[in-house]
């Protein structure tokens, strides 16, 4: 029965798309069977795969307004053991759409719910809002990464994401747990960064991954290739770290 | 009769509040009279400004959901010439609470209509999506910049928002016009960034800024002391840029 877990941050621009297609990658050739959903307009999840937003025929859209399978939708990528669900901006006229539903929350976590079983995650990856999008996917999931731009913009907000899955978990989703906020892009450099790091850590003790991603320009060339950094630069300071954190996300779920 | 700008980018965290902040402050030591408006839930502008954004009574939400007059939510800063209407996490409301609202496209433009006259300019920062509140933020505008992050995944959704301007042109604003794309976080030693410029050129010559404003940490840091850059570090690259730009946009705006 899958795990699902959303990669969430209101705060635009911090690492949410890398971190879900390069954990999915990396689970995914430790041998666990994962599906990807872009839930984001924006489609970079599903070009970051190699996948053409563009392209599509059907996406994440025709599941949640017109009742589309799920099955119908998914898609293989150049990973054995990662399939990929693709967003394009048509999703971004869902928001509008989903309001007159009546279960217009839960739509997601339906359309996920007789698929579970053929994996061993779900991974989705959410847009920069805490819109109905976001909403859709905080209610489907168990576990939340919220990754963190060690900046100031990006401290002031997680304060307000603690308190919108405080929300869920009584309205809509009892079961959902923080896994761990991400430290991003760090640069040991930079004095702004570590006193953010500081700053995390005396509010939200307990809820901090061990593993730090660096800023590595690798990780921001590898979308263009539509490869994960697990292809396209497997030695590089971004690819080590992201499987550092996939082997401590493994740790975590599956302890021994 | 003031000129309205809205700064927008559905991408996230490419420099929309930062270009947002410093252009305005910029033109208000140019002794121009500026109104900032924040559209942004996360109320980056508004803390960036040094304004606190969870002591708000009254918030740009308020002028458009329950027609409070503009006046009474616009706040004076630390410079003489710079104006702010603040933003809080409320905003996220709006754009769900706006779909029922016959006029839903253009309340802030009417809410703006009987204050023109008394600025030069009004810059309006847009949160990382194209929901209600950056379609309100098109409507009302008269010239768009686009700040441009130079990387795969801002590239990828240029494209898009030239179409999303030209639907709202078409459909609500004939006046519109996008006044250019600015380069932001600019660093010369890496590949992509050079790559990105040079694909852009291709693609939206005539569109494109001259000032390229560099990866500059002093920009990162400003905001976490509620200042403007050029009260913050004005010698600092990031200060020179931005500075640079808004006599670039002066020069577009008030051609001698
Ligand atoms: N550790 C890193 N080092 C260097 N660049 C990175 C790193 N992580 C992400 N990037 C780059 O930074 C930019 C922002 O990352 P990404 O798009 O993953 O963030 P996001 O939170 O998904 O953004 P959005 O809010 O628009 O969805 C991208 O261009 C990406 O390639
Ligand atoms: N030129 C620059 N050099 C270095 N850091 C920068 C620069 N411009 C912006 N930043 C920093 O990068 C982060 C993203 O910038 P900013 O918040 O302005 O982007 P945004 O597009 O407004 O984000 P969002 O999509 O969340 O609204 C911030 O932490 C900001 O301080
Ligand atoms: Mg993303
Ligand atoms: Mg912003």
């Amino acid at each position: 029965m899958a795990y699902v877990v959303s990669i969430m941050n209101q705060k635009g621009g911090v690492g949410k798309t890398t971190t879900a297609i390069n954990l999915s990658s990396y689970l995914a050739l430790r041998n666990r069977k994962v599906l990807l959903i872009d839930m984001d307009p924006q489609g970079n999840a599903t070009c970051g795969v190699g996948i053409d937003p563009k392209n599509m025929e059907l996406t994440v859209y025709d599941t949640l307004i017109s009742g589309v399978n799920l099955i119908d939708v998914i898609h293989p990528t150049s990973f054995d053991h990662l399939h990929m669900v693709p967003a394009n901006q048509d999703l971004a006229g869902a928001e509008i759409e989903l309001i007159s539903n009546v279960s217009r929350e839960t739509v997601l976590k339906e359309a996920i719910k007789n698929y579970k079983d053929s994996y061993d995650y779900v991974i989705i990856d959410c847009p920069p809002s805490l819109g109905l999008l976001t909403i859709n996917s905080l209610v489907a999931a168990e576990g939340i990464v919220i990754p963190l731009q060690c900046e100031y913009f990006a401290l002031e907000g997680i304060g307000h994401m603690f308190q919108t899955v405080e929300l869920i978990r009584d309205s809509f989703n009892p079961a959902i747990k923080i896994l761990g906020i991400l430290y991003t892009m760090f640069d040991k450099r930079t004095n702004l960064n570590q006193q953010v790091v500081d700053e995390v850590k005396t509010h939200f003790e307990g809820y901090i991954f061990k593993t730090m991603i660096p800023r590595s320009v690798r990780l921001s060339e590898a979308p263009s290739h539509g490869l994960p950094i697990a292809l396209y630069s497997p030695e590089s300071a971004g690819a080590v770290a992201y499987q550092m954190f996939s082997d401590e996300f493994i740790s975590i779920m599956e302890p021994i």
